[in-house]
């Protein structure tokens, strides 16, 4: 790199220039948020209105977790470890909102499992997963525990004080997600014969995602000017 | 793109257009948005007597005054931003994750002495 586009990057606040591998899509989310405030600019540009909490710099993460595949009990339609790498977020910036996002491709309210309720729990995982173990240690107390009957596209969990957690890399451990069939067995006897499988609607999952919102206090002078 | 359109055609400090290209600097690859933006800076002037819309600090009407009277010991007022806006960039990072970042100060609005 030239000195000048070294001190370029750094006024911009980044080490080193960005070399990505993979070009992922956009989400929505931010390209609206980006192009709101491209006129007017924000009175406030270290504070993230949509969200209501300080902060200049928001992420969104990828899941970089691997599905379990144990089998057992059969009501358990999806168990995955959700893992997301926070050595993005630079030494000094403060996190002020984590926001977890599971993606279905639609809405799914499969007519077989008419009135079919789901149970979604995420557990903190206790350990990383070692090579070749199907065993997810995790802490069985659920830090979310939610049911719903119907698959929407999108379901949001806050996340921020566990996140904050994972700041250091040592707590990182990631997270175990279940979505299970509240309470049966997931496949049921169809009245003509053959089998339900009520957990249908959740093959509709696409992917989790971590939208993470962090104030740099460096880059917002003017905000402390204020205060 | 540095290039000298000044936006009224005056030698007095003003904001002169300076649109900065991503591409020229080689960051098309990893910059999602925007392609570029008009930065502009600060050119010009700063005379006696200072006029209001100079946006000048006393100081620097104090300057003016000691520069009609001593130009070779005591130069012009600088002419300096004086009202920044910020932009946003939308960025993969190096782990390929989409980021939405702002700065500060980053657009000349208006200048003065």
């Amino acid at each position: 790199l030239s000195p000048q586009e070294s001190m370029l990057l750094k006024s911009l606040g980044l080490a080193t220039k960005p070399s990505p591998r993979s070009l992922a899509p956009v989400p929505p989310v931010l390209w609206r948020i980006f192009q709101k405030r491209a006129v007017p600019p924000p009175e406030d540009s270290c504070r993230v209105e949509e969200f209501n909490v300080p902060g200049n710099i928001i992420r969104v993460l990828a899941d970089q977790g691997r599905f379990i595949h144990r089998g057992e009990p059969r009501s358990l339609c999806l168990e995955k470890r959700l893992y997301f790498n926070f050595s993005a977020l630079e030494e000094g910036e403060q996190l002020t909102m984590a926001q977890l996002e599971i993606k279905f491709s639609h809405n799914a309210y499969h007519a077989s499992s008419a009135g079919q309720v789901f149970e979604l729990n995420l557990y903190r995982a206790l350990q990383m997963p070692l090579r070749g173990m199907s065993s997810h240690m995790y802490n069985h107390r659920p830090l979310v525990a939610q049911s719903f009957a119907r698959v929407h596209k999108s379901l949001l969990f806050n996340l921020t004080e566990v996140a904050k957690d994972w700041r250091a890399p040592s707590r990182n451990l990631g997270l175990i997600l279940e979505i299970a069939v509240d309470g049966v067995d997931g496949m049921l006897a169809s009245p003509a014969g053959g089998l339900w499988n009520l957990c249908s609607s959740i093959d509709a999952f696409v992917d989790a995602s971590l939208l993470v919102v962090s104030l740099n206090p460096q880059q917002c002078k003017a905000t402390r000017k204020k205060r | 793109n540095s290039y000298y359109t000044p936006i009224t055609p005056s030698n007095l400090c003003k904001p002169r257009r300076l649109y900065i290209s991503f591409s020229d600097v080689g960051w098309e690859n990893w910059i999602i948005a925007p392609q570029g933006y008009m930065a502009n800076y600060c050119l010009g002037e700063c005379p006696f007597p200072l006029t209001a819309e100079l946006n000048s600090t006393n100081h620097a009407i104090l300057q003016t005054m000691v520069h009609s009277l001593d130009p070779e010991g005591t130069p012009q007022p600088c002419c300096v931003p004086v009202r920044l806006s910020p932009i946003s960039i939308l960025y993969y990072d190096n782990n390929d994750n989409v980021v939405l970042r702002h700065y500060e100060d980053m657009v000349v609005d208006e200048c003065g002495c």
